[in-house]
């Protein structure tokens, strides 16, 4: 059973190894990898360990070698499909992303409740309205929900995605969704709490 | 020097005994705060001690008396000012988050290149064109900008808030910003790296 925090830096390393592998690095040391990542190069170590990676004598990764491991152990390299529900102007703004179609993740389906933006919306993604979520879902196999609806209609839209078979919801909205289906993994991107890293990070930067 | 890390971890805190605050609980068991947060107990207390809070046996927390506490440490009650660089859909979502007046984040300026989005955008907030960014940063002292501008425009609006003295920067753009000014704290959002998260803590709570 990994801990999230701990997913959450793989990710973060699978991230600046893309980064690293775009400026043609082939190798990175332990510690210019802690620095890019914000964590230290033990703690690189243990997680790394986790996935099964303990092939290091921790001084230096193969920056290719390294981004395939995490990415098989991780299924990136897989085609995945997501949804978004509420194309609004955060769910219109994701739905025309043009970094998800590269890093694997294909939008499958929009939904909306208002018949309006159905109609007038420009997009190649196809839309819904918002009461087929179950059936569309089920239908495709869509693991991911984007969820961009007002926070008064979160709940609801998150229990037909439930209905539908969802396996995991990304939350902008302020709402905090409670489901009976304990596996349903919900995550939260709450632009507050963002800000107040920033501002207590730079507070302290702009101190010493 | 505390580390990012920490402060994330501290913030998330926060944000829970906010939430706790609203569900009227008085007091929070050590387990159950680390269990809403997703770090362990003892991580809890080592991040606590930290900002200087050593005065728990690590069984329970006071609600109230710790968020004032983390409050107070960390500078959450007093006003901040922020801006938003780009008003297309993510910065007029944004423009218009009831969230952020009421957790002390006062909107004092948008801005963007495009006259038209100046004059047309519905909204209270002072708006401005582009190259009014040093000037207006540096009047009103904002120390916190989030970018919401075109990726191929990052980079020279990054320039533009250091030029004007901005303290933060909240990057949701897929551009990687370098500044000069290395005390110039830039956070980025990625719907990628949130999307891997929730694909892989799926993955893994519906094989268990
Ligand atoms: N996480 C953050 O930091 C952050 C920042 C800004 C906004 N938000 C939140 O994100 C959400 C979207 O914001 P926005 O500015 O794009 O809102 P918006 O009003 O522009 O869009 C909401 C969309 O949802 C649709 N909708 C309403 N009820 C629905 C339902 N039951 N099923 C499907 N679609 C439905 C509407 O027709 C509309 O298109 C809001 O909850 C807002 O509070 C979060
Ligand atoms: N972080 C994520 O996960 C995520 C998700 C979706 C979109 N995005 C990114 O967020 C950004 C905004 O997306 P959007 O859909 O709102 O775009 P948009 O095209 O709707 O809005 C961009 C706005 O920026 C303005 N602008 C352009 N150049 C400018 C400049 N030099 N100075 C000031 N303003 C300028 C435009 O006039 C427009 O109003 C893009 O970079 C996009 O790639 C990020």
């Amino acid at each position: 059973d990994v801990p999230k925090p701990t997913i959450e830096r793989i990710c973060k390393i699978y991230q600046v190894l893309g980064d690293l592998e775009k400026e043609k690095a082939e190798t990175v040391t332990s510690s210019r990898l802690a620095d890019l990542i914000g964590f230290s190069s033990h703690s690189i170590r243990k997680d790394l360990s986790l996935i099964g990676f303990t092939g290091n004598n921790g001084a230096r990764y193969q920056v290719k070698k390294l981004k395939e491991l995490i990415g098989n152990v991780l299924c990136f390299d897989r085609q995945r499909k997501i949804c978004v529900v509420g194309l609004g102007r955060i769910g219109s703004a994701i739905l025309n992303y043009p970094n998800l179609k590269e890093s694997g993740f294909e939008i499958a389906a929009g939904f909306d409740s208002s018949v309006n933006k159905l109609e007038t919306l420009k997009t190649d993604v196809k839309l819904f309205p918002a009461y087929q979520i179950p059936e569309i879902v089920k239908r495709d196999g869509i693991d991911t929900a984007v969820l961009a609806v007002p926070s008064e209609a979160a709940q609801s839209s998150a229990e037909r995605l439930a209905e539908g078979g969802i396996k995991g919801i990304l939350n902008f909205t302020p709402a905090n969704i409670r489901l009976n289906a304990k596996e349903i993994f919900v995550a939260n991107i709450d632009l507050v709490n963002e800000l107040r890293v920033v501002s207590v990070m730079s507070d302290l930067s702009f101190r010493s």
